[in-house]
């Protein structure tokens, strides 16, 4: 079960990273799409920035939800290393309120690329993980309490 | 890093902006979408999700406000943790597990510590069931109704329900955080279920092993264990409890 673990761990690294991109350039994608609106509509609201930003930033509930499963809340050890996360980390949003029309819609079509890219690549790592968590929990069932001691 | 950004740290910490420590507030955002989604993990279903991100906000501007780029700490990782902070104090203070619940699982607490002492050991269900003056299904009711699977759940048995510090989190080897206000992370959090983990029962072991350090579900221990998911669920809330009462001791 060892190399079936090692798998594991490294699906789970990956995955940690993958989701925290995710989750960045959603929030970026939404907060673009609203300036967007709000330069559109006109800005009525009355909100101060902290109250506005919280709409936006929370998620509809989902479709279906996940069974609970222990998360860890700090961001992933490989931070944003890569060359390709510039796009969920440089000073984009921090710019938002200097760009143009055209350049807001350049970037929330860059934006929503990207985040369409990462969530398929998530999916699919999700789908590997979760066959590997199965074939482990079938090893330590048929293996006994002596297969979890060998963990814990 | 990038020069835009210190360009604008340098103009807030020099003179306090508010232009400047709006556009910080808006460029660090999504950290709060981040951390909102893993802290609402294994809540139970009456705390409104939706409000995690306003309760995170305010985390956010206090990481701003309080950021000393000098210090050579990573801004997302010193935010984040002010974010999970806010959230779970604003929880806590909202009574996220319903008064009622909570002194029962304060009733479980004790009698855990006061066993531990009195036996030298992590007491079975029978007995524990014994000490509270229940019988064994009642008992097994009330550690079905604290849901503790969350990270609020774990936080609050770290950190202890007052500011003090507990004595096992000063014992952790590198508490050489930056922050004196930094909370315990989670990388810690799993060292101390580590070190106290061998004090509990083999089956207790398995379960709290195979949930933080395996990653499985409640309902992918049941089937390595052969038990039900609530059996599960109840013996990791007993775990979570006897972990609290160690560390508070
Ligand atoms: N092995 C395995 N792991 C999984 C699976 N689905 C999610 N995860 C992992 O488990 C974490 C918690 O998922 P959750 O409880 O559904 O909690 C989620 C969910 O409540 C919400 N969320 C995330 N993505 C979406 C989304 O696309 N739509 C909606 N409505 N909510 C989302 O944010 C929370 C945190 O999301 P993340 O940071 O991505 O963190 C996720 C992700 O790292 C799965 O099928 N198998
Ligand atoms: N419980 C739980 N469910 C999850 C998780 N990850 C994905 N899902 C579910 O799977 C559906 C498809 O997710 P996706 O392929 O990542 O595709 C997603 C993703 O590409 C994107 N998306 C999700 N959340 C957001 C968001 O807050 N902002 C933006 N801009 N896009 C989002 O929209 C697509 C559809 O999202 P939804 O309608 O929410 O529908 C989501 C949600 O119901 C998770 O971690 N936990």
């Amino acid at each position: 079960a060892a190399e079936v673990r090692a798998a594991r761990d490294e699906c789970r690294a990956e995955e940690a990273q993958l989701s925290y991109l995710r989750r960045l350039l959603q929030a970026r994608l939404d907060l673009v799409r609203a300036e967007q609106r709000r330069r559109r509509e006109g800005d009525g609201s009355t909100e101060a920035l902290s109250e506005r930003l919280a709409t936006l930033l929370a998620d509809a509930p989902p479709a279906s939800r996940r069974e609970a499963r222990a998360v860890s809340v700090d961001p992933p050890a490989t931070h944003m290393r890569r060359a390709e996360d510039r796009l969920a980390s440089d000073a984009t949003l921090a710019r938002v309120p200097d760009l143009d029309e055209d350049a807001l819609a350049r970037l929330a079509s860059e934006l929503a690329d990207r985040e369409q890219e990462i969530s398929r690549r998530r999916r699919a790592l999700l789908d590997r993980l979760d066959r590997l968590q199965e074939e482990l929990v079938a090893r330590y069932r048929d293996g006994g309490t002596a297969a979890v001691d060998a963990i814990v | 890093d990038d020069p835009e950004l210190a360009a604008l740290w340098q103009r807030f910490s020099a003179d306090g902006d508010p232009q400047a420590r709006e556009r910080l507030i808006l460029q660090y955002a999504p950290l709060v979408k981040y951390v909102a989604g893993r802290v609402s993990v294994g809540l139970p279903s009456h705390v409104e999700v939706a409000d995690l991100t306003s309760y995170g906000m305010f985390g956010l501007i206090d990481a701003v406000e309080r950021y000393d780029p000098a210090r050579g700490v990573r801004f997302e990782s010193y935010a984040i943790q002010r974010i999970r902070g806010a959230i779970i104090d604003e929880l806590r203070s909202l009574d996220w597990i319903p008064r009622s619940v909570r002194s029962k699982a304060r009733q479980v607490e004790e009698a855990l510590q006061d066993l531990e002492h009195r036996l030298g050991r992590s007491p079975g269900e029978e007995e524990l069931a014994g000490e509270l003056g229940m019988d064994l299904d009642e008992m097994r009711r009330t550690l079905s109704q604290v849901a503790l699977t969350s990270v609020v759940a774990l936080d609050e048995a770290v950190g202890g329900d007052d500011e003090a510090r507990s004595p096992l989190v000063e014992r952790l080897p590198d508490r050489s955080s930056p922050d004196p206000e930094a909370r315990v992370d989670d990388a810690e959090m799993r060292r101390l279920l580590a070190t106290t983990v061998d004090e509990l029962g083999e089956r207790e072991r398995s379960v709290v092993v195979l949930y933080y350090f395996e990653g499985l579900t409640l309902a992918q221990i049941g089937e390595v264990l052969g038990v039900t998911e609530s059996r599960v669920s109840q013996i990791h809330s007993k775990s979570v409890l006897a972990l609290r009462g160690k560390i508070a001791g």
